[in-house]
């Protein structure tokens, strides 16, 4: 473990709680991608099945435990309890495109030819273009709510400090996964444009809005 | 192996 992956962590579950509690709190999920957080809900099934199958350490477990439990805590919320706040008009990215060619390049591109190793690929993949429909909705709607770029500013961070975590490995423990550092470097440069309008705006005050 | 120690990340 290194300070990299720690606070990468520490932000990811930032954004978990501050996007559960944001819909809880406000009973509400106006703004929200739905489709984005089925895509993480299934993210994080495929990746953490090893649950059932290895311990790694308290804090892995437990972390993966809270991960998937807010994930689909947060899209009941979502879809049944305030399914009447949700705007299915303006999330309407079309998913299966994600799902389709991810699923084909994890059978294709794997370190191991095994349903585990091939779930984790999967999983690894679709991670880094998960935030598509929401930055789609976004776009759509032209605006978000401040509590809501709070949410993916951190979400965005995470990735981007575990990219620092993987070049402390590299060197000082001769690691690396090119699955993983190729998947998590398109994933950051995703929310490039959007950090550039966080950092520009939202830390200014002003409200987040499109056109730039 | 590589992804063994990968295994250890969320």
């Amino acid at each position: 473990m290194n300070i990299f992956r720690l606070t990468g962590d520490l932000s990811h579950l930032a954004a978990i709680i501050i996007l559960l509690l944001k819909i809880w709190k406000s009973r509400s999920c106006a703004g929200i991608s739905g489709k984005s957080q089925i895509l993480f809900a299934i993210v994080f099934t495929a990746r953490y099945l090893d649950l059932l199958t290895s311990f790694i350490s308290v804090y892995n477990t437990s972390m993966k435990v809270i991960y998937i439990g807010c994930a689909y805590a947060t899209v009941y919320l979502i879809y049944a309890k305030f399914r009447a706040t949700y705007d299915g008009n303006h999330d309407s990215f079309r998913v299966e495109f994600l799902v389709v060619p991810v699923g084909g390049l994890a059978v294709l591109i794997n370190h191991t030819f095994s349903p585990l190793e091939i779930l984790w690929t999967f999983s690894i993949y679709l991670e880094s273009v998960a935030i598509l429909p929401q930055l789609f909705m976004i776009s759509k709607t032209g605006e978000a709510e401040t509590i809501t770029t709070h949410y993916l500013f951190c979400l965005g961070m995470y990735r981007t400090l575990y990219l620092f975590n993987w070049v402390w490995r590299f060197y000082f423990e001769g690691f690396f996964d090119m699955i993983a550092i190729v998947a998590g470097l398109v994933q950051t440069v995703l929310y490039c444009d959007f950090f550039y309008l966080y950092v520009t705006k939202v830390l200014k005050g002003k409200k987040l809005s499109l056109p730039a | 192996r590589v992804r063994d120690s990968a295994k250890d990340e969320l």
